[in-house]
């Protein structure tokens, strides 16, 4: 159990600090086992060092660096634990307009043998999909058209 | 394995039958405030058989079920039903076939009913196949409006605990 | 007590259902105590019906739909009990682009004899301040500088 | 009463004396994620007095104070202050002058020290000249990022409450 334990983890590790480097452009994202002799008598920590500053614990950081953590540890498990579909609802709330451009090309670079459903709101990410549904309530009642690719935000 | 068609009858504000079909890779929903959007992840919880209405983000089952517009009409509805279709080439549902579909029915009183591809089958059973390819109510790869920092919150040993479920 | 409650209530009431139909174009807002005839052994009920649609408790509405009527149910107590200051930090991240602009027209309106101060990332809400302020990082130290009026969001 | 200047110097973010002049009205703060933004309103909620540092999103004191960049070749502070200047004028702070500040020191062990006018004085000195104006740390008036919908989420009996408390 434990060997099978930490080649998952090794895996997953390599993949978190890759992505993140990549949304980041540069920063460094760190999974540490607390026990690394006895791993399950110990928590896993989770560091994160953007760009310019210096590497701290992922509860430390502001709320638009702890999107960016968060999605980044979920595309490292997905790459080792590849679940059929992902649904994001408006993940990218509270990034800004760099963070969400990043978001977007890292998450098209990603979805070969993939199937990302993304709630958004914010241009940056419709501009980069390769499929837009906009919905929209008609007579009390919510209805789904597809869009053509080069739309605004419907609002 | 991938969502290859949803469709919604009855389902919180969805009055009208409503068809989405999907492709894999990157796929947006967008729309206005209050249009529809998360009801659409609502929809898919409920269709792999989440029980808690709180997930669904309404405190009982009558929640669930279109409660019609009388300015526009359209009345309450009594039951609501989802159904998914998942594209299965690569079978890694335990089914031999190409396309297998879930679907789901609830009434106010909170009485649901499962069908697979067409035949009354108990929740278990729908659970028990969806667990096989990784896909859970409430599993990692959904995440629910306004939780998008959740897995950066987590105590490194919730981090631990989600790690040993996972592999 | 019950009285000078009562007067209150009254007047919140009336300032929520004012300030709830300009920040929706025409919906209709309202509060309602639970036991009318003895206020303090029941509870307050907040009911909202946006266009095109019926009126329903809050708890049933959306995600934007509730930033809506929270941010409205704030100003309608603003007008009865001024506080002398007000920090919002990105109420509007889950706004679409239609309801932003008009939280922005609303606060502008509303901030004679107040002062707003509105953490955001939204363009729709910088254009429309009296005074911006941009925060960024230096050599891994946050610093502020007063913005010229007519720019961007800094991303 | 408002809010005319704030003085942050080794407070979280803010390894440099930094200072904003604030006017009544509509004031925008914006910048990219993590520039500090949200640690000006938690400058705001420690100067007023905050003393649960989970609202100010650290888990003890010394998370309050500037813990330097070796990079940069800036040093780990050892006090963080901060100090607000209201604008008087109205006399809603019952003190008979035009402009009235406040400060608040903090060191690692957690010791606090209050000014008022430069004056050392006591927390509940500064608490109680505040309430009188309506002004308290965990106030209605102050919106913590990611809590925008609060206020609607609520319960019947906790918004009877709180409008209780308001009156
Ligand atoms: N004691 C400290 N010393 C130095 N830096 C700190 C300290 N505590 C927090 N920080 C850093 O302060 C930075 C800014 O945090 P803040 O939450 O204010 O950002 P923000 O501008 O609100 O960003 P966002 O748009 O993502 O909400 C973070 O990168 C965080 O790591
Ligand atoms: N049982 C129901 N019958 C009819 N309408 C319902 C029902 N339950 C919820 N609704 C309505 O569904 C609407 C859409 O909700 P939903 O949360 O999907 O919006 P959304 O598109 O995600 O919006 P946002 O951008 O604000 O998050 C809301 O206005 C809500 O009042
Ligand atoms: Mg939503
Ligand atoms: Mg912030």
């Amino acid at each position: 159990k434990q060997e099978h334990f930490m080649k998952a983890f090794n895996e997953v590790c390599e993949n978190f600090s890759t992505i993140f480097a990549k949304l980041t452009g540069g920063g460094e994202g760190r999974l540490e086992l607390q026990k690394p002799e006895n791993p399950f008598s110990g928590g896993v920590d989770l560091y994160v060092q953007f760009p310019g500053k210096p590497m701290r614990l992922v509860a430390g950081a502001s709320g638009g660096e702890r999107s960016v953590a968060a999605i980044a540890y979920l595309l490292s498990i997905q790459k080792f634990l590849k679940a059929p579909f992902y649904l994001f609802d408006e993940i990218d709330a509270h990034l800004d307009d760099l963070n969400v451009l990043k978001l977007a090309e890292t998450l098209k670079e990603n979805s070969d043998g993939a199937q990302f459903i993304v709630v958004t709101l914010k241009d940056a990410m419709v501009q980069n999909a390769e499929r837009i549904y906009g919905v929209f309530n008609q007579g009390g009642s919510s209805r789904v058209i597809a869009l053509p690719l080069k739309l605004e935000v419907v609002s | 394995v991938y969502i290859k068609k949803i469709m919604i009858k009855n389902f919180k504000s969805f009055g009208n039958l409503v068809k989405l079909n999907f492709e894999p890779g990157f796929n947006i929903v967008t729309g206005p405030n209050g249009s529809g959007k998360s009801n659409i992840i609502d929809a898919v919880q409920f269709v792999l058989g989440e029980l808690h209405t709180r997930r669904m983000r309404v405190s009982d089952h009558s929640g669930l079920i279109y409660d019609g517009n009388e300015e526009g009409g359209s009345q309450k509805a009594s039951v609501a039903q989802v159904t998914l279709t998942f594209e299965n080439t690569d079978r890694n549902l335990a089914i031999d076939k190409n396309l297998v579909s879930i679907s789901r029915k609830v009434d106010r009183q909170g009485n649901s009913q499962y069908y697979l591809n067409g035949k009354r089958v108990s929740r278990r059973a729908i659970l028990d196949m969806l667990e096989m390819a990784g896909i859970s109510p409430g599993g990692y790869n959904i995440v629910l409006q306004g939780t998008a920092t959740r897995l950066s919150d987590l105590t490194p040993q919730e981090r631990m605990k989600a790690f040993e479920d996972l592999i």
